[in-house]
């Protein structure tokens, strides 16, 4: 298929890990 | 729970079970799915032939200026480590504090061949 920009499991993983990075830190 | 680290590339959309089994929880965490805008192409000053991109997207808020420049930081380290690119938005207002809207997409992934009879 051809490459062009879409959500991926990197990203999900990408996210996930942010949001526990974050988790202490937001308000 | 996240999904290990994804190997190879390039990197295949989500699959319609990885979408139900992630997405929907993110979902539940205040992220979005949303569109790159012909707006946001032409400030990047891409080519009109450049594709659409969908990206996953979340604002943070922050009490303060100094947590929430802390989380730039993490937000750099984690990008580093995991090998992501890194872009951000700041100086937004989410619930009256100071806001980070972190949009996240893969440039270059595999889109799945359309079906034959597909439009």
């Amino acid at each position: 298929g051809r490459k062009v920009p879409g959500i991926t499991l990197r990203d999900v993983r990408f996210a996930i890990l942010l949001d526990q990075t974050l988790a202490c830190q937001v308000s | 729970e996240a999904p290990p680290p994804v190997k190879g590339w390039p990197t295949p959309w989500l699959t319609q079970d990885e979408f139900n089994h992630y997405m929907l929880p993110l979902y539940e965490h205040n992220w979005r799915t949303t569109i790159e805008t012909q707006k946001q192409i032409q400030a990047e000053g891409t080519q009109s032939t450049h594709a659409l991109g969908t990206f996953l997207e979340k604002t943070f808020a922050f009490d303060d200026s100094r947590s929430c420049f802390a989380a730039l930081q993490s937000i750099h380290e984690l990008c580093e480590k995991e090998k992501h690119h890194c872009e951000w938005t700041g100086g937004g207002r989410l619930d009256g504090k100071n806001a980070v809207t972190i949009p996240v997409c893969t440039h270059t992934a595999m889109r799945p061949e359309w079906p034959e009879d597909g439009s």
